[in-house]
């Protein structure tokens, strides 16, 4: 554990949990991907399966298990609680265009040809797009609510803090995870045109973020 | 490369 690695799960954390609030109390999930929630709860079911096989630490297991949890409370929030105020018809990201590559290379480019590893890689692959339908509903809309993009400005921040994690453990510990990097490096770069806009309009103005 | 087995990260 490192300060980076920390701060990027707490970043993570601290988006999931926005989310999830804003959701929550403005009983209404309008301008949030559910395709992007669901594969998002895909992403910590599969990589967390080892919860049943391994044990690394105490805070491993609480923050896999909070994120589980409160992946699929927002999914249940956008799907049964608050369905009525989804924009289904802004949604419109054809998730089976990143499924199937991703199960395709999760099965060609892996450590190991096992289930567990390769649904663990799956993970990180699908990790990599699933924000892809929640930007593209932005694009689309041609705006995000101010809370949104703070959603998305931590997610991003993860990313990055995480980028860093690995640069520190490598030359710590000689640790270098290539799938999970080159992932994350992939991931990250989804969020730079993001990050330009959050810092251009959202932080210098106010309310909600509008495309040119 | 560290490989298949403990992914220690979250």
């Amino acid at each position: 554990m490192n300060i980076f690695r920390l701060l990027g799960d707490m970043c993570h954390l601290v988006a999931i949990i926005i989310l999830f609030l804003k959701i929550w109390r403005s009983k209404s999930c309008a301008g949030i991907s559910g395709k992007s929630q669901v594969l998002f709860a895909l992403v910590f079911t599969t990589r967390y399966l080892d919860l049943f096989t391994s044990f690394i630490s105490v805070y491993n297991t609480v923050m896999k298990v909070v994120f589980l949890v409160l992946a699929y409370a927002t999914v249940y929030l956008i799907y049964l609680r608050f369905r009525s105020t989804y924009n289904s018809e802004s949604d419109s990201f054809r998730v089976e265009f990143l499924l199937v590559p991703v199960a395709g290379l999760s099965f060609l480019e892996n450590y190991a040809f096992a289930p567990l590893e390769i649904l663990w890689t799956f993970s990180i692959y699908l990790e990599s797009v699933a924000i892809l339908p929640q930007l593209f509903m932005i694009t689309k809309t041609g705006e995000a609510e101010s809370i949104t993009t703070h959603y998305l400005f931590f997610l991003g921040l993860y990313r990055a803090l995480y980028l860093a994690n690995w640069v520190w453990r490598y030359h710590t510990e000689g640790f270098f995870d290539q799938i999970a990097v080159v992932s994350g490096v992939v991931q990250t770069i989804f969020y730079c045109d993001f990050f330009y806009l959050y810092f251009t309009k959202v932080l210098r103005g106010s309310g909600k973020m509008t495309l040119p | 490369a560290e490989g298949a087995g403990l992914h220690d990260e979250l």
